[in-house]
C-alpha cells in the first residue's frame, strides 16, 4: 500500500522542503517510486529537485482549482530515478481563497491523487511506495487538503526554543480532519532538524519532544549543515551535492527508519 | 508622525519575530514609545517578550473579530520601559476564516489602531514613535490587514538559498494594497538575517539583494548567533540577554540605521 506523507509545521523555516526531498531522494536510490507534491505556492521543493515551475507550467493548482489530471502535470526529476514530482507555480498563491467557495474544497487532492496512482501503475508497471506532500507554513485550505489525503503526518521539528510552541494547534487540526475528514489519518513521525549540538537549547528540544512524544519522534536527527542549505543552489539534494557530509547521511539513514517504522505504529 | 511597519515575509523562519522584537527593544531603550503587534497565531513575540497570552487572555483576535478597544488588550512589556506588546493567543489561528465574510476585512487593524494611538497619546502624554506588527508566514487576510495599517513594510531576508523565491509574489501583495486600499504603503526596508560568513552562499544572498534593491537594503547585516536563538528561552530580548554579543550589536545599528533612514525614502 502507498504510504502517504503530509509534510507540516505552521512553524515556518523548520525543514518540510529540506526533509521532503532529502528523505523522498534517499527512498528513490533505494528502489521505491516516490511522488512529491509541491502545495508551497512558494515552490521551494520545486526548485530544490530542479523542476521547472515558471508561470505557464502546469501545475499542482491546475490539478486543484480546473481539474487538469495530475498526470499532465508530474514531472520526473532530472538525473534522479524512481523520483517524480507535481510542482507548484505562482498560481497556487491564489488557491486558498479561491477554493474557500468551491466544492468539495478539501477533497480535491485526494481524488487528484487516487486517479495518478492509478496511472501510475499502469504506465510504471509498479505501484508508488511513498507520496510526500510539501505543506506552506500555514493552516489553511492547501494543508487541510493534504490532511485529507494524507495517512500519515509527518512534522519536522526545529531544535530551537519557539519550536513547541505551535504544535498544541496543529495536533488539534490533525484531530478535526481525521475526525471529520479522514479517519486514516495519523500524526505518526517527528523529525528534529537543525540539530546543533554547540547549545544547549537543542538537546532541550530533543529531550522535550522525545519525552511528549516518545512512539512518533525518529531516533534519527538531522544535524545544522551548510552542506544541507547549499544543496538547492546548485540545483541537486544534499545527497547528490555532498553523499558522504554529516547531513547527507543523516537522510539517509532517516529515510531507512523510516522505511522500517511500520504504518499506524 | 508614527511610523507604523509591518513585518512581513511568506517566507519561513527568516526573523521577522525576532528582528521585530529585537528591534523594538532597542528603539525603546532610547526612550522612544514603541509598541509590537503579534499578529502571528503561534505568538512568538507575545512569547519573547514575555506577555502573557494563553487562552483567555484579550488578545488581538479580540479586538479584530469582537471590536475589543486595543486599549484593554496591549501590555507593558516587563522589565523594559518605553515597550508594550497586543499578544496573540491560540484563537487567533480562527481570525482568516472568519474575517473572510466579515464587514470592512481589511480595515478592522487600521481602525483599532487609530484609535489606540489616540488612547495612548493622552494617557502617557506623548504619541508611540513606532509601531512594529509582526505577521505570520503567509499573505492571507492576517498580513493583508497589516499591510493596510501600515505605512512602511520591513522585509527580514534570510542569507540563504530559497530567500528570494518568493519575493515576487510579495511585491506582488504589497502593490495590490498600495493600489486599491493604503496609497501610503511602500516596501521601505529589507534586512538581511543569519548572515553567516563561513558559507559563500550568504554572500551570494547579500549581493543580490543590495544589487536589486539599493535603497531598500539595510546596510546593517544581522549575523547568524546562537545567543539571539537562546534569548527567548530565557524571555529576554537579545539585548537584555548578551548585550555585548554580536548578534546584540547588529540589532541596536540595525535599530539606529532604521532611525536615520527618513520615512519614504
Ligand atoms: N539541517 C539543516 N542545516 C542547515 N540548514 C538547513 C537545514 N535544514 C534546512 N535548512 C535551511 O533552513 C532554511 C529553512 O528550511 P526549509 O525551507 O526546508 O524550511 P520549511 O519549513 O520548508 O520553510 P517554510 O516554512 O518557508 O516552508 C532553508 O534555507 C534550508 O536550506
Ligand atoms: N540571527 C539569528 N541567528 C541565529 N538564529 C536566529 C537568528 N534570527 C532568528 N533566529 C532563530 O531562527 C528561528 C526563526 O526565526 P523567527 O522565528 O524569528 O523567524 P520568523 O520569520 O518569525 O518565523 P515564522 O515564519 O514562523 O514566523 C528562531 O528559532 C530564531 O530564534
Ligand atoms: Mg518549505
Ligand atoms: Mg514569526
Amino acid at each position: 500500500k502507498t504510504r502517504i506523507f503530509t509534510v507540516a509545521n505552521q512553524k515556518g523555516g523548520v525543514g518540510k522542503t529540506t526533509s521532503t526531498v532529502n528523505l523522498a531522494a534517499a527512498l528513490a536510490e533505494g528502489g521505491l517510486h516516490i511522488l512529491v507534491i509541491d502545495l508551497d505556492p512558494q515552490g521551494n521543493a520545486s526548485t530544490a529537485l530542479a523542476i521547472a515551475h515558471h508561470q505557464g507550467v502546469p501545475d499542482i493548482y491546475a490539478t486543484l482549482v480546473d481539474n487538469t489530471p495530475m498526470s499532465d502535470v508530474v514531472q520526473a526529476v532530472p538525473h534522479t530515478p524512481n523520483l517524480w514530482c507535481a510542482p507548484a507555480t505562482i498560481d497556487l498563491a491564489g488557491a486558498e481563497i479561491e477554493l474557500v467557495s468551491m466544492l468539495a474544497r478539501e477533497s480535491r487532492l485526494i481524488r487528484a491523487i487516487t486517479a495518478y496512482e492509478a496511472f501510475h501503475t499502469e504506465k510504471y508497471g509498479q505501484p508508488l511506495d511513498y507520496i510526500f506532500i510539501d505543506c506552506p507554513p500555514s493552516l489553511g485550505l492547501l494543508t487541510i487538503n493534504a490532511l485529507v489525503a494524507a495517512r500519515e503526518v509527518l512534522v519536522p521539528i526545529q531544535c530551537e526554543y519557539y519550536a513547541l510552541e505551535g504544535l498544541g494547534q496543529l495536533r488539534k487540526t490533525i484531530e478535526l480532519v481525521s475526525d471529520k475528514l479522514n479517519t486514516d489519518l495519523k500524526l505518526s513521525t517527528m523529525l528534529l532538524t537543525m540539530y546543533d549540538s554547540r547549545t544547549r537549547l537543542a538537546q532541550d528540544v530533543v529531550d522535550d519532544v522525545k519525552a511528549n512524544f516518545p512512539v512518533e519522534a525518529m531516533q534519527t536527527l538531522i544535524p545544522r549543515s551548510v552542506r544541507i542549505s547549499e544543496a538547492p543552489s546548485r540545483d541537486m539534494t544534499v545527497l547528490g551535492y555532498d553523499r558522504s557530509s554529516p547531513g547527507s547521511q543523516a537522510y539517509i539513514a532517516a529515510a531507512r527508519e523510516l522505511a522500517y517504522r511500520a504504518e499506524g505504529l
